[in-house]
């Protein structure tokens, strides 16, 4: 069950950003674990996990691993966690298209010669798909499409 | 577990693992 705020330092929601919360709308029960996703501009990276008022951690993919370890996940393997950086690093690369492009393409040699976990699937769709809304680049899609045939 | 995440997103880059979560 996920519910959407903008932080007032978000002058325009990018459009990517408005279909992917009517999606999630769409696809949410109403039940289940309360996820509020609260979108937000100039913080240190661009994805942060606030536990409680004291207790927060950055990364979409450590909130990935705290999920596997938490036993919501399938648990991560430690040959997992060099995709699980790979994806991250892929992200953070957005200023340099070339450096970004060379690892996109590592990552996805990389994830078809070994089996994926539930975790690694996850992230690295997330990564490739945000790397793919950055540079159109359609070279992704068969990977995009291979983990959305495996969930 | 708790009761609530609260996660903060900058929209340049789309939280896509939650969609898959769902799915």
């Amino acid at each position: 069950y996920v519910n959407f705020f903008t932080h007032s330092s978000v002058a325009q929601l990018p459009e990517a950003a408005k279909e992917f919360a009517e999606e999630i709308s769409r696809l949410s029960t109403g039940d289940g674990q309360k996820v509020t996703v609260i979108w937000k501009t100039g913080m240190p990276a661009n994805f942060e996990v606030i536990l409680n008022p004291t207790t927060s951690f950055w990364g979409e993919g450590n909130f990935i691993r705290y999920l596997s370890r938490m036993g919501v996940l399938d648990n991560t393997q430690d040959t997992d966690d060099m995709l699980l950086d790979m994806s991250h690093q892929l992200l953070v690369l957005s200023d340099d298209r070339k450096e970004q492009t060379k690892l996109a393409d590592r990552l996805m040699g990389t994830i078809r010669k070994q089996k994926a976990s539930q975790s690694v699937d996850y992230t690295t769709y997330s990564a490739l798909r945000n790397f793919r809304n950055a540079t159109k680049s359609d070279k992704v899609d068969v990977v995009l499409q291979d983990i959305m045939g495996r969930l | 577990l708790p009761d609530e995440y609260v996660i903060a997103v900058d929209p340049a880059t789309i939280p896509y693992s939650l969609l898959l979560m769902l799915q």
